[in-house]
């Protein structure tokens, strides 16, 4: 069992590298590693964020998008162990800015050849790599409604 | 197992009944502050067997049901039916379109079905299993589940290394 | 001191009713009062939002956008209380929909005859009410660096 | 009391000394993430007496200083003035303008002025008093805070009405 679990943790290492490289940039640094390697089904999981340039000593000295950026590079990289026929993101890309955006959507586009993806946002920025959309109103009041949106109104 | 429909009725917000279709492969859910769009995907969860209400945003089950406005009276039962398509023959079943449902009423009764005959909910969570698909899976994210792995709240890493290995 | 601080709570819960209907609307009702009314100096402070139409049992069932609005309508009303010569307000419009940036933005205006208010945003919407932009840039990596930003350059 | 300007010296990553005018009524401040706009927050509630290394996000006071990157080396103090046109005569000072300054070493020597007279952080304190400017008070204001409003996590609602009343 624990020979299992180390070979799907080396795994998410690998994946976590990858998708923090491709969230940051070729340059930035990250790793993952049990607090307790000698007793591996019972450690805690450690991670480790070096966005170029920077010497933070924890996560918690990096900014609200990096730490963003960083949490979701590793439910991504957990992801790709064993891909979800589906991924529902609730407002996820709230704390990221434009070109983080991008970033995000960019990553999201290439893992949805596997998956299917529900995004709930509210920034156009997001809104303009989806396929389709569905705007939820409540002209009603506290009724909710659903209607698919035209793309070309939303510009 | 390709997602196909979301259906709704009387869950929380939707009082009347609403089908979303997400066959597409990137699909976008926009709209003002408590609209619902949360709402639709608390939906979700529940029909795929979420049982803690706190992950709901609720105290209790019965707060699921659409609890009326000053025109509406509130309705006595809500309904979410989900649709795929089983192209990859990933859920253990012999149909290619698997619709899974999940009912409660408000005396408090729970109905479960696939395909329209009636089962029980490990019934359902049974199907999903092996597929990444569960209530709680790393496959629903937002931003408080960030803030938790951010800081490793209750182990919260470990469960969900265990959950995708 | 208990008249003190009764006197002082019903002064902050009509500013709470008033700033909660202006980030709102009229039609929506909010309120404040003490868990323990007999005794106030050791009483948890209770809040009760219903936007329009619905009835939310209690604020958690609230979306994210509205519970943000409501602790802000909170905050504000603390400060018409006793208004501090500056706020700073760091990426507070991260959850709202561009109708209720709007709202935010219009109150902070009114507000900003008595006090100034430094805003930190990534939300263009917000961008357009302030007065004056500073961009913090990192174009040496790790090294911070503030300039001036000119109005134009946004659009 | 009106801001006038924050100039930041080796405070996080503010390596190089910089000067930002507050002077309009709503200022904005913008940039990636990353680039320091919450870390021009932290230096202003650090300047105006903050102690508890929790609130300015490390985990002691010598994380404040500039801690180098590859191209150089860390910086061996962080100074942060904040100065104010005392307009309304809010501050208990003969003086129009008053600079507020905070300056950690990275021998753990701290010192302060107001108006470059050497001081205490309690004289700094002691000058805002009334004012409703503390380093904790209602007018600083981030998501982590409408949180803990919410959750009324500590009986924060409680503390900050002590603080506005
Ligand atoms: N059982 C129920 N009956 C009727 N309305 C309900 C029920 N439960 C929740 N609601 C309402 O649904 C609304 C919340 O919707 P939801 O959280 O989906 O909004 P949202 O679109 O995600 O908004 P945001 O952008 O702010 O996150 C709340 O206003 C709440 O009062
Ligand atoms: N003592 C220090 N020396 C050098 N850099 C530091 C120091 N402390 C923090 N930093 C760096 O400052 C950066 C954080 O900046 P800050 O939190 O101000 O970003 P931000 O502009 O608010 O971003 P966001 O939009 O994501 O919130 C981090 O990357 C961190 O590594
Ligand atoms: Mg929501
Ligand atoms: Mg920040």
């Amino acid at each position: 069992a624990t020979e299992k679990f180390m070979e799907a943790f080396n795994k998410v290492k690998d994946n976590f590298k990858y998708v923090f490289k491709r969230l940051f940039s070729e340059e930035d640094v990250c790793d993952l590693f049990l607090t307790d390697p000698d007793n591996p089904l019972e450690s805690k999981v450690e991670i480790t964020a070096k966005p170029k340039g920077k010497r933070p000593l924890t996560i918690n000295q990096l900014s609200g998008g990096e730490k963003a950026l960083t949490s979701i590079s590793l439910i991504f990289s957990l992801y790709l162990l064993k891909p979800a026929p589906f991924c529902v993101l609730d407002e996820v890309d709230a704390p990221l800015d434009d070109a983080n955006v991008g970033k995000f959507n960019n990553i999201i586009k290439q893992f949805s050849e596997n998956s299917q993806f529900i995004i709930v946002t509210h920034k156009k920025e997001t809104m303009v790599h989806v396929e389709a959309i569905y705007g939820v109103t409540m002209a009603e009041p506290g009724i909710s409604k659903v209607v698919p949106v035209e793309f070309a109104s939303l510009n | 197992m390709r997602l196909s429909s979301l259906e709704i009725h009387g869950f929380k917000s939707f009082a009347d009944k609403t089908v979303i279709n997400f066959n597409k492969n990137i699909t976008g859910v926009v709209g003002p502050n408590g609209c619902g769009k949360s709402n639709v995907i608390d939906s979700i969860r529940w029909v795929l067997g979420e049982q803690r209400t706190k992950n709901l945003r609720s105290d209790k089950m019965d707060n699921l049901i659409f609890n009326g406005t000053k025109m509406r009276k509130s309705a006595n039962r809500a309904t979410v039916v989900l649709t795929f398509e089983n192209d990859r023959n990933l859920l253990p079943s012999e149909f290619t379109t698997v619709a899974v449902s999940r009912t409660l009423y408000r005396t408090g009764e729970s109905e479960y079905k696939i395909n329209n005959v009636n089962c029980r909910l490990k019934d359902i969570s049974a199907l999903f299993m092996d597929t990444g698909i569960s209530s709680d899976s790393y496959a629903i994210i937002e931003l408080s589940m960030i803030n938790d792995i951010l800081a490793d709240k209750e182990n919260v890493r470990r469960k969900l290394f265990e959950q995708a290995s």
